[in-house]
This record gives structure tokens, sequence and C-alpha cells, in this order.
């Protein structure tokens, strides 16, 4: 599934996924 | 409208609407959000590089290559503090109806870590061995070289062993999923997430 390195860190990578942001605001 | 006691001072917040994407009612409720992360551990208005690893990790401690990368690009002043001009300058990448090409840009910067102007294949192999031992996940070298191989196979155009900005440009641009990240949802409605702006709000949209 995860052939892509960057599908694999864009994926997996909880750093650079800013909607934590938003959530349990 | 501006020194306003509520408000962060100096910040124009109608022209923070205009040079983004966001209303100014979207500017005021995403003022909420910013005085929610800049005061979870120190109240000074400022985002230190603490509080955004605890509202991003849940944990206010620890190490985390893309935390840094993350905090440098919003970090625009470089003066180790997310200012509230700031914060919104680096939320309008992420709406949903910015510039793709803004998009492209700023993954860029995150995936450049040494931020030598080049993704190079030691910050891409850095990058996936972080993830996978965060995950507690294992890859043999040979796996893990394959996948790295075959992804500068297809992005690494002129094979120097490093991705340019242009070739970074031409391998999203054929792989859009890979800018998912870049796009929050949640900014496309960011007055109903944080509703409590109308109680401070000045203007009215």
């Amino acid at each position: 599934k995860f052939f892509n390195a960057f599908e694999f860190i864009s994926s997996m990578s909880s750093g650079f996924d800013l909607s934590s942001l938003f959530e349990n605001k | 409208r501006q020194n306003s006691p509520r408000t962060c001072q100096y910040v124009d917040l109608a022209r923070l609407a205009h040079d983004s994407p966001f209303s100014v009612n979207e500017v005021e409720a995403l003022y909420e959000l910013f005085k929610k992360l800049s005061c979870s551990i120190i109240d000074d208005m400022l985002i230190h590089k603490e509080e955004l690893r605890l509202a991003l990790f849940q944990a206010p401690y620890g190490e985390n290559i893309f935390l840094d990368r993350v905090f440098d690009l919003f970090d625009e002043k470089k003066n180790g503090v997310i200012e509230f001009e700031e914060f919104i300058h680096a939320l309008s990448v992420f709406h949903p109806n910015a510039p793709i090409e803004e998009k492209i840009d700023f993954a860029f910067r995150l995936y450049d870590l040494r931020q030598t102007g080049f993704i190079e294949r030691e910050e891409v192999q850095q990058m996936v061995a972080t993830i996978l031992m965060e995950s507690d996940m294992t890859l043999s070298d040979e796996l893990l070289n394959l996948i790295i191989d075959k992804t500068f196979a297809d992005a690494d155009s002129d094979k120097d062993g490093k991705i340019s900005k242009a070739e970074w440009k031409a391998y999203v641009l054929k792989h859009p999923s890979l800018l998912k990240n870049m796009t929050l949802p949640y900014l496309k409605d960011v007055t109903t997430a944080f509703p409590s702006f109308i109680f401070n709000t000045e203007v009215e949209d």
C-alpha cells in the first residue's frame, strides 16, 4: 500500500497532520 | 478596532482577512482557537513549541522532527514563538481555497528537513525511519531502500539524488493525494467550530 515513501510519510505522520489542532477544542 | 484589549495587540483583523482566504469573522473564530493554544502552558498569547506539541501530540515533551519543521514554518520571524498573525498566515495555506502552488511550496519546505533547497534521500530515509520507530513497525533495510529507490526513480527526474522544488511540483501534480494533509476541511467552517467568537465580535461579515 505504501510503496511511495511520501505517501507513507503523509499518511502515517501525525506531525504533518494539523487537524488535531481543531479537535477536542 | 486595533489594540482592543480582548484581541492581539496591533493586529488588524480586517487586514488579516483581506490578505488571507478568511473572512473577518473567521479570523475572529481562529483567534478563539489561538487563545486556547497559546495559553495552554504559558499564558502569554504566543504559541510556544511545547504548546504546539501538546496540541498535536497531546504531550508537551519529546523530540519530533515533524514538529520542528511545522513550528519553523509557522514561526516566520524565527523568534521561537508563533504570533497570531503568523498563525493566520500559515493556516491560510491549509484553507481548501488556497492556491495549490502555496500548498506544494509549503509541503516541500516541510520535507526539506535540513533546509538545503532540496529534498534529499537522507531526509526521506530519516522521516520514514522516524515514523516506523514511532509506530513500532519494523521494515528491513532492503525493503526501506527499495521504497526510497522507487520514490526517487519517480520524483528525481534529473537523477542527481535529490528532489528540487520543480521536480517536487511535477511529482505532486502527478500524485495529488500527497497534498491531502495540506488541506484542513475545518478551515471552511471555523465560525461553527469556534462559535464563541460571536461573544467578542465587533463586525458582521
